[in-house]
């Protein structure tokens, strides 16, 4: 259902470039769990951000459910991104002013969900599910590192997208709480979700049904 | 030489309050390296905000060779972080405008090193220690998140201060680099510094020569 074809994302930077990505081909089924791997600036980063329609291919083809998406405008990328897609970043991205509850009910809002009860308990769930129940009012800056983790985390699953791109979600968490959030994303894996992680964790890396290593920008 | 005595850190929040910190007490010899591990939320962060004079205990008393930190005013406490203490933070807390040198070069601006080729090659010299010599122009949004943790990292080695207090500087990192990293810990270490680690991998809590364990703000 997503295919990258010759894809290249290169910076220019002064009199040089970086090959962030250097020709990547990668296909993904439906419904597959696929984990990526590979050393600090291997491309990581950069690979689930063309993926999530964050960042378009300096080279090269992406289709998504056929479509490709090097094609489309700014708006429909966005609009893809809001109906199919949950993304963690690797940095959160909480909005600083907003509370835990609020941040995970943005792309609710977003979404065209009405508001009231229904949108506040969707939040308030998605937040319970990662253990953050006593929470759901802190401001980013009253939580700990792994609690913003996993405010990010809630916000990616509140609208139980097609596809989830994870981009390092257990960094800041111990083991325990961390094989936590690797079942949940397993239980999607069987409700047929699709699920690409980034990982620099082998033991997570193993619940992937496949591992993609990345090297220098190329796949290994 | 650095000793919390019956140290709390409570906040209040509405109708409650949170212990983040409950009732510890802590010595640390100068020259020791110890890991603080525990669940995400135990108070691993705070501990290190109050032991690097960031933060004052709501209750208790907080001794850095002998001087009561409790009883100092902010111009104190900033002037003994800025001449013993290198804090690498969970967070990194990067200036965003400013190239991976010069956020490294900060510190010794602040401390009062003159200007010049001297103060620059000091700078690179610790950006070369963490594998990003080719990186030093880059703004932290130009930079990988492991590579972001790295400037962070080499900031807080630029003084060789006496104590570094180091808040999970390996999460973002894939185990090779993560070694590399704990080499150079271990290496400081041996030089006589003191080392105070907050770490979620028990592989590197492993290279402490002691480990203090968190649970619910208190010393399990
Ligand atoms: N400003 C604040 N107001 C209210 N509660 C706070 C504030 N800052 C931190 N807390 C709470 O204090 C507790 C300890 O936070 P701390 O950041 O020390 O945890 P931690 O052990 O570093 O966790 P992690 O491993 O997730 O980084 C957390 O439960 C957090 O929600
Ligand atoms: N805006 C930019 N300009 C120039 N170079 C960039 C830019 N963004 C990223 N890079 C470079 O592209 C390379 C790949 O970055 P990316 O963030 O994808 O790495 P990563 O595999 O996610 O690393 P990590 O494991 O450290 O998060 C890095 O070497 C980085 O320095
Ligand atoms: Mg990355
Ligand atoms: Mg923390």
């Amino acid at each position: 259902m997503l295919h990258l074809k010759n894809v290249s994302r290169i910076y220019r930077m002064g009199s040089g470039e970086i090959r962030a990505l250097d020709d990547i081909s990668l296909s993904i089924e439906a419904g597959e769990f696929i984990a990526i791997m590979g050393p600090s600036g291997s491309g990581k980063s950069t690979l689930m951000n063309i993926i999530g329609c964050l960042d378009r291919p300096t080279a090269g083809q992406y289709l998504l459910d056929k479509e490709d998406v090097g094609g489309l405008d700014d708006n429909s990328l966005a609009g893809i991104r809001n109906m199919e897609i949950g993304f963690i970043f690797q940095t959160f991205n909480l909005l600083p002013r907003l509370t835990a509850l609020k941040n995970v009910e943005i792309p609710l809002i977003y979404g065209g969900y009405r508001r009231g009860k229904g949108r506040l308990e969707t939040a308030r769930t998605a937040l319970e599910s990662v253990g953050l129940a006593d929470r759901i009012y802190h401001k980013p800056n009253e939580l700990s590192g792994g609690q913003q983790q996993r405010v990010a985390i809630a916000r990616a699953l509140v609208k139980n997208p097609s596809i989830l791109l994870a981009d390092e979600p257990t960094g800041n968490l111990d083991s325990s709480t961390g094989e936590e959030i690797i079942r949940i994303f397993s239980k999607l894996s069987h409700e047929g979700k699709t699920i690409i992680l980034v990982t620099h964790d082998e033991a997570v890396g193993r619940y992937a049904r496949r591992i993609v290593r990345l090297k220098d920008g190329r796949i290994n």
